[in-house]
């Protein structure tokens, strides 16, 4: 009957808005009320909302990793572009992995931004995770490989390593991170075994585009979404789930060493309908 | 983008060459997809349209021989009308030292855009003087020293390291005292639902009394530019906006959504992380990126 189809039609429509508003973007909002559309239609069944929150989820909850191969030492890289949280990244994820039971070593891989040394050196002391910085000179691959080596002579089983921002629109910066990755796999079977890109939560589709040049040159296979204890909900998110498959590993929600969390689906798409 | 997508509507109105009220909601549509997906805000794209929605039902834009034209050139014109009238940043008002404040999210760009712009100032014959009241984040201090040592730039640092009010204050008595006529103010990365640090900008501001306010924005912010631009311009009135990052590939809508929620100009655009990547805006080549 009419009466129904146009108040499914406006609460469709608010949902829609919602979804725009979390920086879902058009085309990713559009495939997902597409696909509510089609079964409500059909169905006639439960609320608009509850289907459009079971289809992110669905989207969102990735199946889970495979077991980490022994590798000795793992290797995680943090990519993307400048100001994402990388760095204070760095130092919480040590502290997480540490609490885990890891051995994980720091390793400092931005030799460009101001100060960058000194602000990772600030967080490894917080974390109590050593730190490994360049020698001399200067080239991120040559101190990922120095890392790497130190965490064999000292027994850690994780480097994590710090790169400066850079723009997916940079070719040059782009190839030193496939360098990285060369030398690390050279390095480690398998290295690196997780490249993780930090997409800052107020970003908008550009975050799409970034995710799509970080995944083809550098290799990403999971994103931290930080600043998440802004008001933005970082929607971006669920359209990189869509098309590129690549799932939220952790999520930034402050400033502080323990802000730091696993991604939660059902909270994440809890907060982005409140 | 939009002129292409204006091109297939209106020749799908084969052999009708004139305008119809239905040919320009069609239009319109396309607008506000296009804005949309340049990150503009969704309800900022709402009275947008409605703007040109208003003006392209005019008799004179229906009747045009050139409707997709004309209709382009209404949005063009427009969005021009929205970045508003440039106007001179530091201009002379009389007091020494001048006080900018550099405000605005965490990872924005802000001490960055702290040395740019003291070398942007130098350059014009000005004697600026930096000074962070970052006391908050890791080596934030640090940063902006480096920076000021590798341009050969005066940056001040008290002793004062708690206290980002104290330091600003420092700052500009050392300012008087040795004749620099410009005390740029680093501050600290904040969010805007943080009211602790809300709070802080207004004792700094207190303490100093700035005649700039400026909000740094990256250029590639989406729907929440306006949430967080609305709550910092409440707080702390900014006097201008710097867009940084736009050396990257993003639309940059956010820039209309944030000078439509603050109604200040844009006066800065930051094109790289060099100290000479700093920019006057300019409002019609960012209209040429946003429409793609
Ligand atoms: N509120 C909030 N702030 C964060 C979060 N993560 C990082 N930050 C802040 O964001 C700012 C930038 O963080 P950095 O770690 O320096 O970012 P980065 O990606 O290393 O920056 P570049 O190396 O210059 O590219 C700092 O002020 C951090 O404190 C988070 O989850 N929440
Ligand atoms: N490509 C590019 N990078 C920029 C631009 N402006 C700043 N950056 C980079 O963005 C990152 C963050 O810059 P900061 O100046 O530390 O940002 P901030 O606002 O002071 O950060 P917090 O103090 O932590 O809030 C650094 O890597 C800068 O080099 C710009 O216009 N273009
Ligand atoms: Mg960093
Ligand atoms: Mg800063």
């Amino acid at each position: 009957n009419e009466g129904a189809a146009a108040d499914r039609r406006a609460t469709a429509d608010s949902i829609e808005e919602v979804l725009l508003e979390a920086d879902v973007g058009v085309a990713a909002a559009a495939r997902i009320m597409a696909g509510i559309d089609a079964e409500a239609a059909a169905a006639g069944g439960p609320p608009l909302r509850g289907r459009v929150r079971r289809e992110m989820l669905r989207i969102l909850s990735a199946p889970p990793p495979p077991p980490p191969v022994a590798a000795s030492p793992r290797v995680v890289l943090v990519v993307g572009v400048n100001g994402t949280g990388k760095t204070t990244t760095v130092g919480k994820l040590a502290a997480l992995l540490q609490r885990e039971g890891a051995r994980p070593l720091i390793c400092a891989a931005d030799t460009f931004r101001a100060a960058a040394i000194d602000q990772l050196a600030a967080w490894a002391q917080r974390a109590g995770v050593d730190m490994v910085k360049a020698r001399a000179g200067g080239d991120p691959a040559a101190i990922v490989y120095d890392a790497i080596d130190a965490a064999r002579a000292r027994g850690r089983d994780v480097v994590i390593v710090d790169t400066a921002g850079r723009l997916h629109t940079r070719s040059d910066l782009m190839a030193e991170l496939e360098k990285i990755r060369r030398v690390a796999s050279r390095a480690v079977a398998g290295a690196p075994h997780d490249v993780l890109l930090a997409l800052d939560a107020t970003v908008g589709q550009n975050g799409l585009v970034q995710a799509r040049q970080f995944l083809e040159r550098a290799g990403v296979n999971g994103i931290v979404l930080t600043k998440i204890d802004g008001t933005a909900k970082g929607g971006i998110a669920v359209a990189i789930a869509c098309e590129l498959g690549l799932p939220i590993r952790y999520v930034g929600v402050g400033e502080a060493l323990e802000d730091l969390l696993p991604f939660a689906p059902d909270a994440y798409v809890d907060a982005l309908f409140t | 983008v939009l002129g292409n997508r204006f091109r297939d509507i209106f020749a799908g109105i084969r052999g009708e060459v004139r305008l119809t009220p239905a040919a320009v909601e069609a239009a319109l549509r396309e607008i506000r997809l296009a804005l949309l997906e340049a990150d503009v805000n969704f309800k900022v794209v709402k009275a947008f349209v409605a703007r040109v929605r208003d003006r392209a039902v005019d008799r004179k834009v229906l009747d045009s021989l050139t409707p997709a034209q004309q209709v382009v050139g209404i949005v063009r014109d427009e969005l021009l009308a929205l970045f508003g009238k440039q106007r001179p940043v530091f201009g002379a008002t009389g007091r020494r030292p001048q006080v900018v404040l550099l405000i605005g999210l965490q990872g924005s760009g802000k001490t960055t855009t702290a040395a740019k712009l003291a070398h942007w100032l130098r350059r014009q014959g000005r004697r600026p003087l930096l000074v962070s009241v970052d006391v908050r984040r890791p080596a934030a201090v640090e940063q902006l020293a480096v920076l000021g040592s590798q341009a050969d730039l005066a940056v001040h640092d008290p002793a004062e390291r708690e206290s980002a009010a104290a330091r600003a204050r420092s700052a500009v008595e050392q300012a008087r005292a040795d004749g620099f006529d410009t005390v740029i103010v680093d501050t600290a990365g904040r969010l805007h639902v943080d009211d602790v640090l809300m709070s802080e900008l207004d004792e700094i501001a207190a303490a100093v009394d700035p005649t700039e306010r400026l909000y740094v924005a990256d250029a590639m912010t989406g729907q929440d530019a306006v949430k967080s631009a609305g709550e910092f311009h409440r707080r702390a009135a900014i006097t201008g906006i710097v867009l940084t990052k736009m050396d990257g590939d993003a639309r940059g809508g956010a820039a209309l959504s944030i000078v439509a929620v603050v109604g200040v100009p844009i006066v800065f655009s930051g094109c790289g992380e060099r100290l000479e990547d700093l920019e006057s805006f300019a409002p019609d080549r960012m209209v040429s990126r946003m429409l793609g």
